[in-house]
């Protein structure tokens, strides 16, 4: 049985969160 | 640019002590003179007054200034720990130690926790969390029925409120977290342990000794 997504997890995927981002030159 | 402009600028209203930001954060003095140079590239890329405005955030995350993201603005308004509509650089360095692989994971917990109480109560509510799986969904042009989102929520929400008052406190999003460790991963970015590599230009611009 797949299991169900957490909702947190889902949010976390947001390119808003991804500060990474902010290195890349 | 040469090492004129860099040591004038340092003295612009906003520029902290590099040795001040290293002790209060998990960076080293190098690491803080890094940040600068970083900071700068940002704090420049719109109007050049080395403070982050929410444009400019929005161009570095995004590529584009006019892009709104409900987490995107929930970062800045973190990261702008004085509430006055723009990112320092003592805000900015003291910020991004939280994503530090060596800061303390409470302060992760923390940071994450504020994240997502989107309206300062203290506590994540249904209704904040429904209305941050709708904006990732928007934002990534997913379709989900409503029914399959509120069953999404309805689950999380089982799992992590665990005195069952429909909404989540501290506490209990500290333990939610240690059973989801994987919600932490986007609070530590590794990119920070080689932050002089990155900008190695700031060796010119260094004033400071390194302490370490």
């Amino acid at each position: 049985r797949p299991t169900m997504m957490n909702a947190f997890e889902l949010i976390s995927t947001s390119q808003g969160l991804n500060l990474g981002t902010l290195f890349e030159k | 640019m040469g090492c004129y402009i860099s040591k004038r600028s340092k003295k612009l209203p906003g520029y902290e002590d590099p040795t001040v930001l290293a002790a209060e954060t998990p960076f080293t003095v190098s690491e803080v003179e890094a940040l600068y140079e970083l900071f700068k590239k940002l704090s420049s890329s719109i109007i050049n007054d080395e403070l982050i405005h929410k444009e400019e955030f929005q161009l570095a995350l995004f590529r584009n200034s006019n892009k709104r993201n409900l987490f995107a603005d929930r970062i800045f308004d973190l990261f702008d720990l004085k509430r006055n509509g723009v990112i320092e650089f003592g805000e900015f360095v003291r910020s991004l130690g939280v994503f530090h692989p060596n800061a303390p994971q409470a302060d992760k917990i923390s940071f994450a926790f504020r994240l997502y109480d989107l309206r300062h109560t203290g506590y994540i509510e249904r209704e904040e969390l429904k209305e941050m799986v709708l904006a990732l969904l928007h934002e990534s042009d997913l379709t989900i029925s409503d029914d399959f989102v509120e069953t999404i929520v309805d689950k999380t929400f089982s799992d992590a409120d665990s005195k069952g008052d429909g909404r989540i406190d501290p506490e209990e999003w500290k333990d939610f977290v240690a059973r989801n460790p994987a919600l932490l991963k986007n609070m530590t970015l590794p990119y920070l342990k080689d932050i002089t590599l990155a900008f190695p230009s700031f060796i010119m611009n260094s004033e400071a000794e390194d302490s370490e």
